[in-house]
């Protein structure tokens, strides 16, 4: 939940309506429903907190009249410097509390075609909007939680208002700012102040070993282009760098910190590429393989490798993956194990949801000739070439190429995470089988 | 992929629920191109949808969907600072 920062410095507070929805719109709401139903909207507030609403007379809609929270139906241009809009778009909003004149002001766009319960098709519940702006009547900003009656986008009606309950967002909200019902005021001391939430329990830094986790020296067992940044894995921790080409942090991140969902003890990704259908990140660790939508773990991982159908030449199931990528050169994502590779058009889904082996694999990875044959991992990158890591080596095969003679290994650490140059020693032996001569980096 | 109109529409969209900074009248400042993408994906990442910084037809989508009229980001430019600068 978010809080604006403002709050009602007492819990008994008035309300009135200085005007009603236009008959000829909202023709099933009289004035005496519209109130009913605004006083039941109160009270999903009352009811999580220590508040209580009293209804006052309305009369003509003078600001200075009419208790803490004044609610009318307006449209267009209405005094306040937010005119509605007709109907659709904006359906209504409300200040927060205070002592301005306005502060509580609460207008619903009375172009709408407001209605009581039910989906009647173009209409607006009255009842869900109304909970909703009374939520910043009382000092609560808008929420990016599902569920929450704080989400900004009207989203239809929230049900029967005689049983209606706050979602746990909105609760938590409303009692941070009023307290528990029955309970304790917050804020402590001063309870004018919102008392902020308890710490989590601590946990202490565990710092790494820089001898252990030298990004210099390479040997990662994963890297992914995850959202535009790529990220090196090694053991349980990985480094970072953004789209810029700067790095996060020199010293690694813990992945099971960063990553939720990996049970204790995981120390080793073997692969991680970026989904391309639906953004969620697939990690490979040993015979089992995890989604991940965005940094948590979805429920139901982790799930056997068996189900993405690999077979070797001969016959049997793959029990672990090497590198894994898209290849922006045709959008077919690639597995490597052990020597061989599959690829997988993700539209097609088998029976349990998993991407199944295009016909005519595997292959041999000697078929991407000019790169190591056993990679740690590979990533599509700039303008769609793909990167092939090994040791603290990089080869890249230019767009669409899968057999390019001449393709030099690069320096990870100095490329990719800050590392100085090293003093020229002997390359990489050619990964394949020299078809010609290697010189140094340098040469 | 978005109109030019549409786009222009959500720029202002974006401004309006406080994604964007407000256009400056006396500067004539253009929003870059940058901002514009991280104000599109902080909007995404607040309604729900799918985080990809460009206005595809789900974001476009949400940006029409009828809703509340004050700003989901609410930093220096909320609604009693506007009334109160308006009033002076």
């Amino acid at each position: 939940y978010a809080l604006s920062g403002l709050k009602w410095h007492k819990s008994d507070l008035t309300w009135s309506v200085h005007s009603y929805p236009t008959p000829s719109r909202s023709p099933g709401l009289p004035s005496t429903m519209v109130d009913s139903i605004l006083t039941h909207a109160f009270k999903a507030w009352s009811d999580a907190a220590p508040l209580t609403f009293h209804q006052q007379p309305g009369g003509g809609g003078s600001a200075s009249s009419g208790g803490d929270i004044r609610v009318s139906f307006n449209s267009l241009l209405h005094d306040d410097g937010y005119p509605f809009d007709g109907l659709g778009g904006t359906l209504a909003h409300a200040f927060f509390p205070g002592r301005d004149d306005v502060s509580g002001d609460t207008h619903f766009d009375d172009h709408e075609r407001w209605s009581y319960g039910g989906e009647s098709s173009g209409t607006t519940d009255l009842f869900t909007v109304a909970v909703h702006e009374f939520g910043h009547a009382l000092g609560l900003s808008h929420s990016s939680s599902d569920p929450s009656i704080m989400r900004p986008y009207y989203q239809g009606p929230v049900g029967d208002i005689l049983h209606y309950q706050l979602a746990l967002d909105d609760r938590l909200a409303i009692q941070q700012l009023y307290g528990i019902k029955g309970g304790q005021q917050p804020g402590g001391v001063d309870p004018n102040l919102p008392r902020l939430p308890s710490p989590p329990p601590t946990k202490p830094t565990k710092p790494s070993d820089p001898s252990v986790h030298d990004r210099c020296h390479g040997g990662f067992d994963a890297v992914a282009n995850i959202r535009g940044e790529v990220f090196f894995f090694q053991g349980a921790h990985f480094w970072r760098t953004t789209r810029d080409g700067s790095l996060v942090s020199l010293n690694p991140a813990q992945i099971q910190n960063f990553w939720m969902g990996f049970p204790p003890g995981t120390n080793k990704i073997d692969a991680v590429y970026e989904r391309k259908s639906d953004s969620s990140i697939i990690f490979f660790v040993g015979s089992q393989y995890w989604v991940f939508k965005d940094t948590v773990a979805m429920s139901g991982y982790p799930r056997p490798l068996s189900e993405w159908g690999m077979k070797r030449k001969s016959g049997a199931l793959v029990d672990r993956v090497d590198a894994a990528f898209i290849w922006a050169h045709n959008g077919k994502t690639y597995l490597f194990s052990q020597g061989e590779f599959w690829r997988f058009d993700e539209s097609r889904k088998g029976q349990r949801g998993t991407p199944q082996p295009e016909p005519g694999y595997p292959r041999d990875n000697s078929l991407w000739t000019g790169v190591p044959s056993r990679m740690d991992d590979i990533i599509s990158w700039g303008e769609g070439d793909a990167h092939f890591f090994k040791d603290n080596h990089y080869w890249v095969l230019k767009s669409g190429g899968m057999n390019q003679d001449s393709v030099e290994p690069k320096s990870i650490g100095v490329d990719w995470l800050r590392c100085p140059v090293p003093p020229s020693t002997s390359a990489p032996a050619n990964p394949d089988g020299p078809r010609r001569c290697r010189c140094d980096l340098t040469d | 992929s978005a109109m030019p109109e549409q786009y222009s529409r959500a720029v202002d969209w974006l401004s309006r629920y406080g994604y964007l900074p407000p256009p400056d009248p006396r500067t004539s400042k253009l929003q870059t191109k940058e901002g514009i993408e991280k104000a599109i994906r902080v909007m995404q990442r607040f309604g729900g949808v799918r985080e990809t910084g460009v206005l595809d037809g789900e974001t476009l989508k949400l940006m029409s969907t009828p809703r509340c009229s004050l700003p989901d980001i609410v930093g220096g430019e909320d609604m009693l600072k506007k009334r109160r600068r308006r009033r002076r």
